[in-house]
């Protein structure tokens, strides 16, 4: 749990009657090494532990006959506070179509997790159809077909195409079959790639998807607010994806970007397989930060 | 009076800010703010205009020990295996390896030695018939180790000078997977017992400090030789690999900047030093 997260970085207070104003900030210094070292973003991790000293340090906690105790639950307070209550659900269209788009940089498990939500979304009752909107990357459609076979869902490409059109012509085929959930997977790109941006801007633009997903690789360091703010800006995004949780990095990632964007961590994968995909805890997630 | 006064500490604060927001870790960015502090006591350091010359400076000599050239088998074929967690770029950074030695007029062939992920095979096919390399591969589900065994035979009898063996993803955390990769690299050894030459750890440059643990446990499990750093064309500056140092030290070989075959370069420390404050 945090606390004991929180107790293990709070060692040397623990035990300590009255606390001075400087005890209190060599704590709080340990907590920033903890975040650091977990990949939370420093400018996040500043903006923390400023906010948490104000209050630390305030009449509540020095006049407190355990202070050390109020202090680790005002840390404790802050960080379920800034990684955000659950909000898990999709959102979906009752008597139309779905549409839910799959983004994010190189090689962060946009493909996989198409699968993944595809197979979730069948659990539910639905039918999920996968569009392989990647032409450009070498057997990426044939890889969405590989995955659509093993779930026995359908996938929807085109050889030689564009994605806008792609996106187009799947749409119009879902309505014509009865698939009621679309799923387009885009290929990864950069933020600071501005025609690759602009072609995710036209996808939006042209078929309005009704939930956009930020797919990111839990293992991302300092980089992931740069990225993460900049397909929220140029983009928008309405909820992220963190992959590969099955590792044993802190995932500070998944704290920076949720101060930064304000938007939600609604799944996390945890595997290869498709079946590996879970929703998303912020409770179980800070503590891991904290380590 | 100059001699007297300390040094700035927001002056401080904005390097510590750049070197950690490059990813090269509190540690050995405190470290580094220690040596700065000790210079200005010392004299070394006299002005706060030197001071960012003065990191740059202690960073490139740290790096001139790294030996950066591939090391090439005695007799021909050169063994280089690829390894490294799931989507950093080792598929594609063997491609661009292949095509950097091709154009340099090696005969090279690849090994598809993924043999679990859905079309790793095709997309290693393509990359081999774009570039003009060979290429041996088996079917989905095949045992990886009997794939490079395979392509060792065809690179000798077929006069192969470099063997690049693609392999899995796979998370160092997993260590049935982690003894899988053992074992290719054994049967390899078997074949040729120096193999292979070149065991080249890729790492994704948007990776934060868990590119340690990952250097650490692939390193045991077939003795890391380089590292292949991808994706230097984004915003994340890969400093892990400097920061790593003080517990793993393992010399960066190549760099990707990018999706195409083209997009390597070999590692040149000023440039990436330089580019850290960029
Ligand atoms: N261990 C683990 N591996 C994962 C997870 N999600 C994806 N992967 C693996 O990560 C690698 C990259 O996944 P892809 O789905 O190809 O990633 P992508 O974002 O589509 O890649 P591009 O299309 O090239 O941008 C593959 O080896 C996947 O099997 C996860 O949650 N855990
Ligand atoms: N921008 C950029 N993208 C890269 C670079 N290297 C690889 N990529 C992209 O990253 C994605 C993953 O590359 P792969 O070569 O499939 O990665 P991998 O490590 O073989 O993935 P798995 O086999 O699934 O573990 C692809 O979309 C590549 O085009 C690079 O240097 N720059
Ligand atoms: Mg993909
Ligand atoms: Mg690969």
């Amino acid at each position: 749990s945090i606390t004991n997260s929180l107790e293990g970085v709070f060692s040397k207070l623990r035990g300590k009657g009255r606390l001075t104003e400087s005890n209190i900030k060599d704590g709080l210094h340990e907590v920033r090494l903890a975040l650091l070292e977990a990949d939370v973003n420093y400018k996040v991790v500043k903006d923390f532990i400023q906010h948490v000293t104000e209050r630390a340090v305030g009449e509540e906690v020095i006049k407190s006959i355990a202070p050390g105790q109020q202090v680790i639950k005002i840390v404790h307070d802050e960080l379920i506070k800034l990684m955000g209550e659950s909000d898990t659900a999709i959102p979906f269209m009752e008597g139309d179509q779905t549409l839910i788009m799959l983004v994010g940089l190189q090689g962060s498990g946009k493909t996989t997790t198409a699968g993944k939500l595809a197979k979730t979304i069948l659990s539910k009752g639905r039918k999920p159809l996968l569009v392989a909107a990647d032409v450009q990357r070498p057997a990426a459609i044939e890889q969405l077909k590989v995955l659509g076979q093993q779930l026995n869902i359908p996938v929807y490409f085109e050889e030689n195409s564009q994605p806008v059109k792609i996106c187009k012509n799947a749409v119009k085929y879902a309505r014509e079959s009865t698939n009621d959930v679309v799923i387009f997977d885009t290929a990864g790109r950069l933020h600071i790639d501005d025609d690759l941006m602009f072609e995710l801007k036209e996808i939006k633009q042209k078929l309005e998807p009704h939930q956009i997903y930020f797919v990111c690789d839990a293992m991302t360091g300092q980089d992931a607010v740069n990225s993460a703010k900049e397909f929220d800006a140029q983009l928008g995004f309405d909820g992220v994806i963190l992959t590969k949780l099955d590792g044993d990095t802190r995932g500070g990632a998944a704290l920076s970007i949720r101060a930064v964007t304000g938007k939600p961590i609604k799944f996390v994968g945890i595997g290869e397989k498709l079946d590996r995909l879970e929703e998303f805890h912020p409770d179980r997630m800070a503590s891991r930060i904290l380590g | 009076f100059s001699f007297r006064r300390s040094i700035d500490e927001s002056v401080l604060e904005e390097l510590e800010d750049i070197l950690i927001g490059a990813d090269i870790g509190v540690k050995p960015v405190q470290r580094l703010i220690k040596k700065i502090k000790e210079a200005w006591k010392s004299k070394t350091l006299t002005e706060t205009s030197q001071i960012n010359d003065f990191i740059k400076g202690i960073l490139k000599e740290d790096l001139q020990s790294w030996q950066i050239d591939i090391h090439y088998a005695r007799k021909s074929p050169t063994v280089i295996m690829v390894v490294g967690v799931n989507g950093v770029g080792k598929t594609t950074a063997i491609a661009k390896l292949a095509n950097f030695l091709i154009k340099d007029g090696k005969k090279v062939m690849v090994a598809a030695g993924d043999t679990f992920r859905a079309a790793a095979t095709d997309q290693l096919e393509i990359w081999s018939k774009r570039i003009g390399a060979e290429i041996v591969k088996h079917q989905t589900g095949s045992d990886p180790a009997a794939v490079a065994y395979d392509a060792l035979e065809a690179s000798i009898s077929r006069g192969i000078d470099v063997l690049i063996v693609d392999t899995a993803g796979r998370l160092h955390t997993h260590e049935n997977l982690m003894n899988e990769l053992s074992k290719i690299k054994r049967v390899i050894s078997k074949k040729i017992p120096d193999a292979p030459h070149e065991v080249l750890l890729v790492l994704d440059a948007t990776t934060g400090q868990n590119a340690i643990s990952q250097a650490k446990v692939f390193k045991q499990a077939v003795d890391v030789t380089g590292i292949f750093l991808a994706k230097l064309d984004g915003t994340a500056k890969g400093g892990i690999v400097l920061g790593m140092r003080s517990e793993i030290n393992i010399p960066v070989k190549f760099i990707g900047l990018g999706e195409t075959a083209d997009d390597i370069e070999k590692f040149n420390p000023d440039a990436f030093v330089n580019a850290l404050f960029e």
